[in-house]
């Protein structure tokens, strides 16, 4: 079973068009492996990056860089994982 | 114990197992008004099993409504559980849902892609595809929302077998998709298309591959606006609404643009909640608030749909 350690998800939010093809460039970098979980659509929407851990830090540098602006939406996504199996082994019994 | 889907967990995820048993508990509980058809199988070979809510008649108007055609989108299956018990326990009991099923049919596929969703339990949580092989390629799967042959093959959908949005070697390549294409176009008479996907709280209707305005453009987000209108009066989520091109981005051979192109004037596809903060992985206490407040939009469809012979 794949396991998401670490594994973080940005909400990012382009401010202009050239950001919004930045962000694009970002989401086929395959060495990055990242996913956009909701695709930009247009400055001021916001669009959702998953990251795997080891691409973390490349991805802030390259946000930064080119002063998009993001914020940390799911802080480690294993950990909710975990909760929801959890939960779902509870309901179970 | 005596199965009933008085003691399944609505406040739940289940696995595919649990939900195909609780598809099986519902037809034996309402036998006169539930049944359950196997369209096709997947490409793993599973069934591809659709509940049929009918009160008889024959080759009645009806509406199709399917969930989970993404797999790691848990509370799509979710709410369409919830949302199949809603159906049949409003019969006889609701006017507008009485008057819905003694005219229409409802046809409701809340497993769209089997092979996917049991993939997200044993294997990966966030598969969104189908499972199929790809030749020429370490890459598994097909996006089932690009496979639809709708401005098949556009720039709304991925050449490449590793991409998300793969729209898979040809239209209807997978069996998914083609077994739903096979059974609207025997039927005959479908009204209505209403796919649920999640996230990001928006109704959508036709064009997705095309920027130009549907034909009933007016009409469709006239009802979006009443629709997403009813849904906010629950717990004030928000949605967007507007053809899919509009809203969010092109998006070629998707369900919606094949179901309007091939006739079916009232195709839509929700994206359900994530209120900001957890997109697929919704937390399964946001299930019953999720289906709760998406029911009165679905009704607002199917009641214009029943009042709107075509």
């Amino acid at each position: 079973e794949q396991l998401f350690r670490g594994d973080q998800v940005f909400r990012v939010t382009a401010s202009s068009e050239e950001q919004i093809t930045l962000l694009r460039v970002l989401g086929e970098r395959a060495e990055l492996q990242v996913d956009f979980w909701r695709d930009p659509t247009g400055p001021g929407h916001p669009a959702d990056l998953w990251i795997p851990f080891p691409s973390l830090q490349a991805v802030k540098i390259f946000l930064e860089s080119h002063s998009i602006s993001y914020s940390v939406m799911i802080e480690d996504v294993q950990a909710l994982l975990d909760e929801e199996k959890k939960t779902m082994t509870k309901s179970r019994r | 114990i005596q199965r009933s889907t008085s003691t399944f967990d609505f406040a739940s995820y289940h696995t595919l197992e649990e939900i195909y048993d609780w598809m099986d508990t519902l037809v034996e509980d309402h036998p006169n008004l539930v049944s359950k058809i196997q369209i096709g199988q997947s490409y793993e070979n599973r069934p591809l099993y659709v509940l049929k809510f009918s009160t008889g008649g024959s080759n009645r108007p009806a509406i199709w409504l399917d969930t989970g055609i993404h797999s790691r989108e848990w509370i799509t299956q979710a709410t369409g559980v919830w949302t199949a018990n809603k159906i049949v326990k409003e019969y006889g009991q609701d006017p507008s849902v009485t008057a819905i099923l003694d005219s229409m049919d409802i046809f409701f596929e809340i497993i769209t892609n089997p092979d996917g969703f049991a993939f997200t339990h044993s294997s990966n949580r966030l598969w969104r595809k189908t499972r199929s092989i790809n030749a020429g390629s370490s890459c598994v799967g097909v996006d089932p929302n690009r496979n639809w042959d709708a401005g098949f093959g556009g720039s709304g959908s991925s050449s490449d077998p590793c991409s998300e949005t793969y729209r898979g070697p040809y239209a209807h390549s997978e069996s998914e998709v083609k077994a739903i294409v096979d059974f609207i176009l025997s039927h005959g008479n479908v009204k209505s298309v209403i796919s649920i996907h999640s996230y990001s709280q928006m109704l959508l209707f036709p064009y997705g591959y095309k920027r130009a305005p549907a034909a009933h453009h007016q009409e469709l987000n006239e009802l979006a606006k009443k629709a997403v209108s009813d849904l906010a009066a629950a717990y004030g989520t928000k949605y967007a609404y507007g053809s899919v091109a509009d809203t969010i981005y092109l998006a070629d051979g998707t369900t919606v643009d094949w179901a309007y192109d091939n006739g079916v004037k009232y195709s839509f596809s929700f994206e359900l909640r994530d209120t900001g903060r957890y997109g697929f992985l919704l937390p399964s206490h946001q299930i019953i608030p999720t289906a709760t407040e998406t029911w009165p939009a679905l009704l607002d469809i199917m009641v214009h749909v029943l009042e709107h012979p075509y």
